[in-house]
């Protein structure tokens, strides 16, 4: 089972569209998968399409009641499941405030279900806090989606040295690679700002990019992952590109 | 003088873009404006062109050193002055805990330099926080730019709920109004979206939108705001719009 972060404390760099839409083509590649909201927005859990009387236990009773986890994720479409998140979630870095282990909780209640899916996909809020921290130990691997923008290279930095501190004091690796997202082709500037990407992460870095497109907006705003909402557009394109890139390197994993 | 927070905890609505142009355009029109970075990633201290070694004192030095706000800001153009943060800001939180008062710290510092502007502008990291309640405690009105996406709809109830639970609690009213960011007129989408704020806001919104311009994110790149980067742009066409309907209201405050 590979566990994924997708995490960037930059706000609206595309951590939700690409988190929903890379879990929606994992699963149409006939892989089980699990995506996890822990963003207290709960925007994951909206653009999944989870209405409010759908969720019956969501990530706060798993955070700080000892739910398991199992009993929280809903079945959306084949293969394709779903933690929902409230904005209760904003209560976890207080209820948790002190205790031993809380950077661990996730990990220990994802270990519950490890055999039962072949991808968790989480969502970060745009902070690094308790949550995103809780994310980071639980994983294995991190996306760091990058829009086209200087403040997005300014945050880099922190990211990568909570990942680097995170390493040396709990020995825990995490394999991270950024994901360009909300690239124009019309301007020069994404052209540009790719090239300044590159240089920050080199190979650390997919070769896909997921192209600015009206589709995944709307998708989102019908609560539709973009494979059940059009196959044809080029934000299913773009996220079908990732989750075979990513699908390609399983038999190294 | 008018304190304005341009605050939403939806991640890249256009915060910094807004209150760094917004900044910039009143300082145009002969008003003394303090723009104060109260985000930890200190994108509009970077926007704003200022570089490490400019940084003397910066806003963690205010909230927890006790050091006076008369020291702190940098004049970057006539009538431009900003207050920078640095990544430190992100340890107040954790620094003002527990602490009496630590919601109205900034409101205090703010007291020493009010009769030296016309406007202080706050903007607000992605999170609802105690950095963002001190803006708002400090603030007598609040821009909250909204984004055309339904992510930024579904956090509104809990921004505006935050804002009328201070009232209450503390009978410090806000003004608060929306102002729609990053909309694309070739796009069915943002007109939809347009008649989506309007219902949820009525008269509490800006007749003033402002479009997606590439000219925006290469001035921030360039570190300069927008009146000195390209005024032939409609980026700033758009803020300075803003700038005159908010000028248009002084005689009335
Ligand atoms: N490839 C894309 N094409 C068009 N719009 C996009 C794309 N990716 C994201 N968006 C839009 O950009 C905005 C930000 O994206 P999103 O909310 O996914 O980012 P985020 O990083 O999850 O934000 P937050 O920091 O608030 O969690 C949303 O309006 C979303 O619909
Ligand atoms: N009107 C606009 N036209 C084009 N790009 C824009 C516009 N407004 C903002 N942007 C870009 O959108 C991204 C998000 O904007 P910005 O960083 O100002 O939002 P924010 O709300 O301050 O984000 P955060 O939540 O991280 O503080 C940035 O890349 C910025 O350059
Ligand atoms: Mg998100
Ligand atoms: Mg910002």
């Amino acid at each position: 089972m590979r566990i994924i972060s997708v995490v960037n404390q930059k706000g609206g760099c595309g951590k939700t569209t690409t988190a929903v839409n890379l879990s929606d083509c994992l699963a149409l590649h006939h892989r089980k998968v699990l995506l996890i909201d822990l963003d207290p927005q709960s925007n994951a859990t909206l653009a999944s399409g989870i209405k409010d009387d759908e969720i019956n236990k969501c990530m706060y009773d798993v955070l700080c009641n000892k739910v398991p986890l199992r009993s929280v994720p809903v079945e959306k479409y084949p293969n394709f499941f779903v933690a929902p998140s409230r904005v209760t979630l904003s209560a976890v870095e207080q209820f948790l405030a002190g205790q031993q282990g809380r950077e661990t909780v996730l990990r220990d209640a994802i270990q519950q279900v490890k055999n039962d899916f072949d991808y968790i996909i989480l969502d970060c809020p745009p902070s690094i806090g308790l949550l995103t921290f809780n994310a980071l130990r639980a994983s294995s691997e991190a996306i760091i989606p990058i829009e086209m923008s200087c403040f997005s290279i300014q945050g880099l930095g922190r990211l990568l040295g909570t990942i680097e501190l995170m390493q040396e004091r709990t020995n825990h690796t995490i394999a991270f690679r950024a994901v360009p997202t909300l690239f124009d082709r019309r301007t020069k500037y994404s052209w540009d700002f790719l090239d300044e990407i590159r240089r920050h992460f080199g190979d650390r870095m997919f070769s896909t990019k997921i192209h600015t497109n009206v589709r995944l907006k709307e998708a989102a705003s019908a609560g539709k992952p973009i494979s059940r909402f059009d196959t044809g557009s080029l934000g299913f394109f773009d996220y079908d590109q990732l989750a075979k890139e990513i699908i390609a390197e399983e038999p190294k994993i």
